[in-house]
Formats: structure tokens, C-alpha cells, sequence
């Protein structure tokens, strides 16, 4: 319950309707959307029960490690009632022919990927909003302080999912594990989002704003 | 630690 009142509005990308299309035009506009997604979701990480209990050091170390898999699953949820198309925000839906203008094709039908599974799954919002906090938690960060505090913190969140299955998938008593196994596809998408958002930062040639360069140099 | 200053910053904001 805590997490479904933790849940952020989605925000909206607001492309600049006065710059004609490229793909500097959609790398920025994704590039500015996650930056304030980021802003939003350390705002949300705050209200996950136990985080803000973890040292801020730990805090911080798991933000640096799982940031880029949180702002995928939103994507994820958000694109679930639609076909091969991703819902970066209410007002910036991508298909195939606009990812491969913005040379994110590769990288948005991995995304897609996900959202089968999900599909496939029915996931619903209860096992979305868990498996976000799962991801943070679980973000593997080298840099953790008290694991035992990290660990307990998953412990939490990992009942609550086994707590929420058994109540109400009873069908399927192995859900919990098809929904944590679906973790390793998010893990490798996210590395490669954040591949290739370092080179575009390489490049140059796309204005990114701090938050989300400090965060790709973390993971860099 | 210092690198990540904005991060640093939004975390400690009480909001």
C-alpha cells in the first residue's frame, strides 16, 4: 500500500515543437525526460519503507547502480496496453520508425522485450510497483556499506511480493519467482541503455543536464 | 563521493 501511495504522476516530455525532427531532437528530449524522471524517482526511492533508514552513502550507492533499470520499468508499465510501441511519457510515445530516427531501435526492442514478458504475465500494478523497490534494492552496487541492511531491505520487499502472490494469484503459486526472474532481462537492458547513452555523451553532440551525467559517469 | 553532488543534495532534501 505504501508503495502504491509512493507511485510518482508520469511527467511529460514536452519536445520543442518549433525544432523540426532528427535524431538530436528525440536523443534530447529523452535525455531531459530522464533527467527530471530522475529527480522524481530519488523523491520516490525516499518513501520505499526502510530506504531512507539505509546511510545515505548506501542510498546513494544503490541510486548510482539501479537508477537506469527504474526509469526502464516505468517506461515498461506505462507502454503495456499498447503495441511495439514504448510510452517514454504520456506526450512522447516512440514506434519502430521514430526509434530508428533517434538510432535507438536496438535499444527500444529490448525494451520491448519486456514489455512482452509483462504482457504475457499480466503484471499488474501491485507487482509493478514492488519489483521497482525489488530493483533498487537489488542493484548489485560493489559500494554497500551495511549489508545486512541492504539485504533486510530486500528481505521487506521480497515478503510483501510473496505476502501480495499468495493472497492474490493463488493459480499460480510460482508467480513471485516468474516475476523476479524477469530481473536478468531488465538487468542487461539497462546496461545497454546506459552503453549507449556514454557514447551519445561522448559524441558530444547532444546537451544533457547534470543529474543524468552524473549518474551515466557512476555507471561508466 | 564528491562527484555525485546533485544526487548527494536531492537525497538529503526532506521532500
Amino acid at each position: 500500500s505504501l508503495l502504491l501511495v509512493a507511485e510518482p504522476e508520469s511527467i511529460f516530455a514536452m519536445p520543442d515543437p518549433t525544432v523540426p525532427d532528427s535524431d538530436i531532437k528525440a536523443l534530447t528530449t529523452l535525455c531531459d525526460l530522464a533527467d527530471r524522471e530522475l529527480v522524481v524517482n530519488i523523491g520516490w526511492a525516499k518513501h520505499i519503507p526502510g530506504f531512507p533508514l539505509l546511510s545515505l552513502a548506501d542510498q546513494m550507492s544503490l541510486l548510482q547502480s539501479g537508477w537506469m533499470e527504474i526509469l526502464i520499468l516505468r517506461v515498461v508499465f506505462r507502454s503495456l496496453a499498447l503495441e511495439d510501441k514504448l510510452v517514454y511519457a504520456e506526450d512522447y510515445i516512440m514506434d519502430e520508425e521514430q526509434s530508428k530516427l533517434a538510432g535507438v531501435l536496438d535499444l527500444n526492442n529490448t525494451i520491448l522485450q519486456l514489455v512482452k514478458k509483462y504482457k504475457a504475465m499480466r503484471i499488474d500494478k501491485e507487482e509493478f510497483v514492488v519489483l521497482k523497490a525489488i530493483s533498487l534494492a537489488n542493484s548489485d552496487s560493489m559500494q554497500i556499506e551495511d549489508v545486512d541492511a541492504v539485504q533486510s531491505l530486500q528481505d521487506v520487499l521480497h515478503g510483501a511480493l510473496q505476502d501480495y502472490e499468495s493472497a492474490q494469484h493463488t493459480e499460480d503459486p510460482r508467480r513471485a519467482g516468474k516475476l523476479i526472474m524477469t530481473l536478468p532481462l531488465l538487468r542487461q537492458t539497462a546496461a545497454r541503455a546506459v552503453q549507449h547513452f556514454c557514447s551519445i555523451k561522448q559524441d558530444g553532440r547532444v546537451p544533457m543536464h547534470k543529474l543524468f551525467l552524473e549518474l551515466l559517469e557512476a555507471r561508466a | 563521493k564528491e562527484k555525485h553532488k546533485i544526487l548527494h543534495r536531492l537525497l538529503q532534501n526532506s521532500t
